[in-house]
């Protein structure tokens, strides 16, 4: 799995 | 995915609700500054990314100002309150006491520890992240002490707890879907949603069955 660091969420 | 439409659509329902209440009934009684100003304090440190103009989609750009926005509103008009009800003011005050230095304090040092990058950025994320988790504190603090609140204000926490747990399922399509998991996100937000179950379940019993709010 992959943490990604662009938060896209609100 | 559909649960993240709907968590975004019931936090937008959550403040037209606390803007309706605030101007319509000219009074603030049970709605507390501290959880208002601490949620400004939540949008501005979350949002710098702003600031960069890496922007992911306009949907996103445009919640962020919004949310930055309104809240700063809701603080500006709970203020104009002190002219133009100070009775209701001074009894909001009266009401208001939870000390949020305990929440500031902690939130700073659990972002410090707890960070995906330890940049100026991702700091502020992290700290804006878990200030969300807690910041309705001061609200169910006063909620509790005064046994008693609007319906309205109940409408209000209600919608606004329901985004934070409608993001689980959210997060858990998108480990399925994208293979994606935000530990830090989900364990607040489960942290979050953890600290609004007691008023979930006293919602349910009472308003959602056109009882009053009243703590047992």
């Amino acid at each position: 799995t992959t943490t990604p660091l662009e938060h896209d969420e609100l | 995915n559909i649960f993240r439409i709907l968590a975004d659509l019931s936090h937008l329902a959550s403040i037209v609700i606390l803007l309706e209440t605030i101007r319509k009934a000219r009074q603030i009684d049970g709605i507390s500054l501290k959880t208002q100003i601490l949620y400004v304090l939540v949008f501005c440190t979350r949002y710098l990314d702003l600031l960069t103009f890496r922007w992911t989609s306009l949907y996103n750009t445009l919640m962020k100002f919004f949310f930055i926005g309104t809240s700063v509103y809701v603080v500006k008009l709970m203020q104009d309150c002190k002219l133009t009800n100070p009775v209701s003011y001074k009894d909001m005050m009266f009401r208001d006491t939870f000390q949020i230095k305990y929440l500031l304090g902690p939130c700073a040092l659990l972002a410090l520890v707890f960070n995906y990058k330890f940049t100026v950025l991702e700091l502020c994320w992290s700290f804006s992240i878990w200030l969300e988790s807690v910041a309705i504190l001061p609200q169910l603090f006063m909620l509790s002490r005064s046994g008693k609140a609007s319906t309205l204000t109940t409408h209000y926490i209600f919608a606004l707890g329901l985004y934070r747990a409608l993001y689980i399922p959210n997060w858990i399509w998108r480990y399925y879907s994208e293979n994606r998991l935000e530990k830090l996100s989900i364990f607040t937000g489960l942290l979050q949603t953890a600290l609004y179950s007691d008023f979930f379940y006293i919602y349910y019993r009472k308003v959602m069955k056109g009882r009053g709010f009243e703590l047992p």
